[in-house]
């Protein structure tokens, strides 16, 4: 396509690509949706799912995502559910630091036991 | 606020760093000065001292506007998204990310007309954040919290920032304690990322 056309901030398909996230919403444990796959690559870029899993991800709403959807719903103070509720979408898509919330399967986050906390 | 697995951090003989930019990025004073002016804020609550050099290869911390793959494992993906990255001590690599609309001065209410501008200034504060040890935090109100709307300005250390780059390297003598000023909280809607 005539990439003048379009506007700039939608000619980088990658923000085309996170935008898309808003189609998995209200996805739960074990469906199968198209593209799911790309959701998993995001979690495991900022830790929530292990740097150690290096099989293929698949389109499945399987444990592995349950497990890193929850725990991103409990970095980030939002309800629980395990699944890719409207709100945790929204959070989802809100531009962010690379650097990784989860370090060695530890959460950085989480307000119950940091890696280090200090009373004053 | 957390820190890096292993706590690392700038070593005690080493509080005067020395920053510098990628020589690639012909950047104006006017950027340069943002950055001047971040590095302030973290150096008014600590003993660190932040000097820019010229000398990109023997810089403490270095500093680059990159796109996409930059060859660090972690390439940028254009417009929003992630925008910018830092490492942990005592490497002092920081990335950001070129393809953004980085406001540099103004009033960011100018800017309502560019599409998902972000404030060079509050991301280069978080970003110098981790270069000194510092991770994410879950105080959303905190410079170390890792999202950032479009259209806002966060420039103030929180004391959850101030506590945690003081347990690191102690507090600046000079530094009164006092809180600082509450997160500055501008904020507009911009798109699907409002």
């Amino acid at each position: 396509p005539n990439s003048t056309a379009i506007p700039p901030s939608l000619r980088n398909t990658t923000r085309v690509f996170w935008n898309a996230f808003s189609n998995f919403t209200g996805c739960h444990h074990g469906q199968n949706v198209d593209g799911l796959f790309r959701i998993k690559k995001y979690f495991q870029r900022f830790g929530y799912i292990p740097q150690t899993y290096t099989g293929n991800f698949t389109d499945d709403f399987d444990d592995i995502l349950k497990a890193a959807v929850e725990l991103y719903q409990k970095n980030f103070g939002l309800n629980v559910t395990g699944e890719l509720d409207a709100l945790t979408i929204k959070h989802i898509v809100i531009p962010r630091c690379g650097n990784p919330d989860v370090v060695n399967g530890t959460s950085v986050m989480h307000n119950g036991p940091r890696l280090h906390t200090v009373k004053h | 606020y957390t820190l890096f697995p292993g706590e690392p951090r700038w070593p005690k003989d080493r509080r005067d760093l020395t920053y510098a930019f990628d020589p690639r990025n012909p950047l104006t004073d006017e950027v340069k000065g943002v950055f001047a002016r971040a590095f302030g804020r973290w150096a008014e609550v600590t003993e660190l001292n932040f000097t820019n050099i010229e000398s990109f290869t023997t810089s403490d911390i270095t500093i680059g506007f990159y796109t996409g793959d930059h060859g660090d494992g972690e390439p940028f993906d254009g417009v929003l998204g992630t925008l910018a990255h830092a490492f942990s001590p005592p490497s002092g690599k920081f990335h950001l990310d070129a393809d953004e609309n980085w406001v540099v001065s103004g009033d960011l209410d100018s800017f309502l007309s560019v599409t998902a501008a972000v404030d060079l200034e509050s991301v280069a504060v978080h970003e110098i954040g981790h270069l000194l040890g510092l991770g994410h935090s879950s105080v959303e109100e905190s410079i170390m919290y890792p999202t950032i709307t479009t259209g806002k300005r966060k420039v103030d250390l929180t004391n959850d920032d101030v506590e945690g780059i003081q347990y690191l390297y102690g507090a600046n003598p000079n530094f009164n304690g006092t809180s600082p000023p509450s997160t500055t909280t501008r904020q507009r809607d911009t798109g699907s990322f409002g």
